[in-house]
């Protein structure tokens, strides 16, 4: 009677206990799986390019390992990978986590031009509603003419007003 | 009574065609907004008894589909072993479809969306109570486990118009679990602590809207609590209760890592809660402490308690620490007796007897003492005499002399008189204080150390070491408080504590103590 | 004398939050897949 354990026979209303117990040992014969919780998040790509099946149907898990993104966000590999995730892999994990890396080497997304824009210097005004400077964006260059091919480029916008109305 | 003649017909053929919309045409958000649209104009979403009845319908036959699913891929194959996983195509489907009605709900004003989630979720909980009534241990909570699933994941998730909507949607959640909580649908705990536990869930309704949602979770956590207390007490623990038992550390252990001020805050509720028997989860508890507080090692030598800036600080207390005491009407006794000033000794006899149950109370509550009483009047006491001490400035550091004389008076005689049991439950409600650096852990080491120092009865000092030891010599983790207590206990020889004959009581005290001493320096 | 807490499948050295991964009070596994995450609508670049 010194300690911790109290007296066993001194327990409470036995037959509501046991009740309990009966039906906790039912519930114990039927406890939640991991596969009663999943839910595959179909990924569908807005523009599937048909590949033959003996390519990999499905992605490899790597692609959702948050270290991956962290290393293509590291010095050395560049952004290109970053962005090409956030733009051709929309509403996937790997847009979030893209995102999450340009966030960290400070680019910006500009939520009415879906843009992502980084200081090129200081900004020459900076209020509380918006800055103003000389920005680097990345952003997609529209073919001339049929025979050209568009691509990404990252270009330098002078006196670029960023409203913070617009920032992500 | 029964629904209208033909109506579950009728809300079969709609739940038909909203399998076609999601599993034909992919559920585009076209076809479910004018699905929900003519849903609402039919006048099935009005949140009237026409709407309990659709959304109870379509519950029972999402639920049946899924249980007759299992029971027949079980049938087709060999062994239990190979039992597959019933269908949840149709859970899915239902789920789905209030998510979209939630979300494409014509009517503006989020108020009556938010009255709408509430009638299904008052749908859902009377649904599976009955089941729960009428199946008993033969409940199948996977069903329901799944739609709640389903549901955190989407409507948690939805994108919060403003933080208040998000945690409406949160709050009604909390409160049907709070209704099918354990101690209500036994059957249903295991699904349930998974449910209230979920990434998805608790770290929401902790963060949105500041700590406005942590009432919600104290209730769920107290729920399961007390649901486990019984079984916990006589520390055997068969197979069920051992599993869900450590499903509870492991829900704690998130606590205790992502939220502690949650739990430094609530610690006296979960206290009530906790079987003294549970010494561990119990320090799991009492360990917490403020993320942005460095703790100094409690065997630094020469430590000074009572210079540390944290050690004047009143910790931030939630719960209604005098709660017990007016339920038994003796707040005002206490308050009066503590005023007084003189040490009356009526008070102090009658508060002996006081803290007694009645002998049915004490056979549910498996002691003869009301534990949370004896809590509640510690806290309580210990509170005022700090409040009056900080007042008249005594309690300034390097301060020895005795604080607030009547409180200690009270301590004092409670230590005395008690029998065994109830002075262990005193000294137990003493040592819930000693945790992280502020003014109640350092007033109740005061206090602990000072009845060691003042009894002259053996067995006192006997029960204070044994408090102190059986906290500490369970696994980790262990209350800043309660080490800094037992190490100036045994480093300090005006305590005489080397002379005490009951540390050589037994050769395995005696190694117990020596380990102690090493361990603590 | 309860149970070595570190066997219980969580990290409790972690500087990330356990919640993110919590898995379900029956696993020593962090959940699988992926966490919880959501993009904002305006991720949505034509």
């Amino acid at each position: 009677e010194l300690g911790a354990i109290g007296d066993p026979s001194a327990l409470g209303p036995m037959h509501e206990q046991m009740d309990n117990l009966l039906m906790l040992e039912a519930a114990y014969r039927r406890v939640p799986q991991p596969k009663d919780s999943e839910r595959p998040r179909p990924y569908t790509p807005r523009n599937p390019a048909i590949t033959p099946q003996t390519f990999p149907q499905t992605q490899a898990p790597i692609i959702s390992n948050p270290l991956l993104w962290e290393r293509f966000g590291s010095d050395g590999y560049g952004t290109d990978t970053l962005f090409f995730a956030f733009y051709y892999q929309q509403n996937s994990y790997q847009q979030y986590l893209a995102a999450k890396e340009l966030k960290k080497q400070s680019w910006r997304y500009h939520r009415k031009y879906n843009t992502w824009f980084q200081r090129h210097k200081e900004p020459k005004i900076a209020t509380d509603e918006y800055e103003q400077g000389a920005y680097v964006y990345f952003d997609f260059q529209t073919p001339k003419d049929e025979n050209q091919e568009g691509g990404w480029c990252q270009r330098i916008k002078n006196e670029f007003m960023f409203e913070y109305s617009y920032l992500e | 009574e029964t629904d209208p003649a033909g109506f579950r017909s009728r809300v079969t053929t709609l739940f038909k065609s909203w399998y076609q919309i999601c599993e034909v045409s992919g559920a585009n958000e076209t076809a479910c907004s004018q699905y929900v649209l003519h849903l609402h104009q039919t006048g099935l979403l009005k949140g009237d008894d026409t709407t309990e009845s659709f959304f109870r319908i379509l519950l029972e036959l999402s639920v049946a589909h899924c249980i007759s699913s299992e029971e027949i891929s079980s049938g087709a194959v060999q062994s239990p072993q190979q039992a597959q996983s019933p269908s949840f195509l149709i859970i899915d489907i239902y789920a789905k479809l209030v998510f979209s009605i939630l979300k494409h709900f014509p009517e503006q004003e989020s108020s009556s969306k938010l009255f709408l989630l509430s009638e299904i979720m008052a749908v859902t909980v009377r649904s599976i109570q009955k089941d729960a009534e009428e199946k008993k241990s033969s409940l199948n909570p996977i069903p329901y486990f799944r739609l709640f699933i389903n549901w955190l994941l989407d409507l948690c998730s939805l994108d919060p118009g403003t933080d208040g909507a998000n945690f409406q949607v949160l709050t009604a959640f909390a409160n049907a679990f709070h209704a099918l909580q354990p101690l209500k649908i036994p059957a249903f705990s295991f699904a349930w602590l998974e449910l209230v536990s979920h990434r998805s869930f608790m770290p929401k309704l902790l963060t949105v809207n500041g700590q406005k949602g942590w009432p919600y979770v104290q209730r769920l956590l107290v729920d399961l609590l007390q649901f486990l207390e019984p079984f916990l007490r006589n520390a055997e623990l068969g197979g069920p209760v051992h599993f869900l038992y450590k499903g509870t550390l492991r829900v704690l252990l998130v606590l205790l890592h992502d939220f502690p001020e949650f739990l430094c805050d609530y610690h006296f509720t979960f206290c009530d809660v906790i079987p003294s028997s549970c010494i561990q989860m119990r320090n799991i508890i009492l360990s917490s402490f403020p993320r942005n507080m460095r703790l100094p090692d409690p065997s630094t030598p020469n430590l000074k308690i009572d210079l540390l800036p944290e050690i004047v600080e009143a910790p931030c207390i939630l719960s209604e620490v005098d709660a017990a005491l007016k339920a038994k009407q003796m707040k005002n006794d206490v308050d009066e007796y503590l005023m007084s000033r003189q040490q009356s000794s009526s008070f102090l006899s009658e508060l002996k007897q006081k803290l007694l149950l009645s002998a049915s109370e004490a056979s549910s509550a498996g002691t003869r003492y009301s534990v949370p009483l004896i809590n509640s009047l510690v806290l309580y006491t210990g509170m005022q005499a700090i409040q009056q001490l900080q007042a008249t400035q005594q309690l300034q550091a390097g301060e020895t002399q005795a604080p607030n004389v009547v409180a200690l008076q009270m301590f004092k005689y409670l230590s005395m008189e008690l029998d065994t049991e109830g002075r262990y439950l005193f000294l137990n409600a003493i040592a819930n204080q000693l945790r992280y650096p502020n003014n109640h852990t350092h007033y109740f080491s005061f206090i602990m150390l000072y009845l060691f120092f003042e009894s002259d009865q053996e067995i006192i000092q006997e029960q204070i070491t044994r408090v102190l030891l059986e906290r500490l010599i369970v696994n980790r983790p262990h209350p800043w408080g309660l080490l800094i207590t037992f190490i100036e206990l045994i480093k300090n020889p005006r305590y005489g504590f080397w002379k005490q004959a009951f540390i050589r009581c037994a050769p395995e005290i005696e190694k117990i103590f020596e380990s102690v001493a090493r361990s603590c320096g | 004398h309860g149970i070595d807490l570190t066997t219980l499948g969580l990290n409790l050295n972690s500087t990330e939050n356990l919640h993110k991964t919590f898995g379900s009070p029956w696993s020593n596994e962090p959940s699988k897949g992926d966490p919880e995450f959501s993009v904002p609508q305006c991720y949505y670049a034509k």
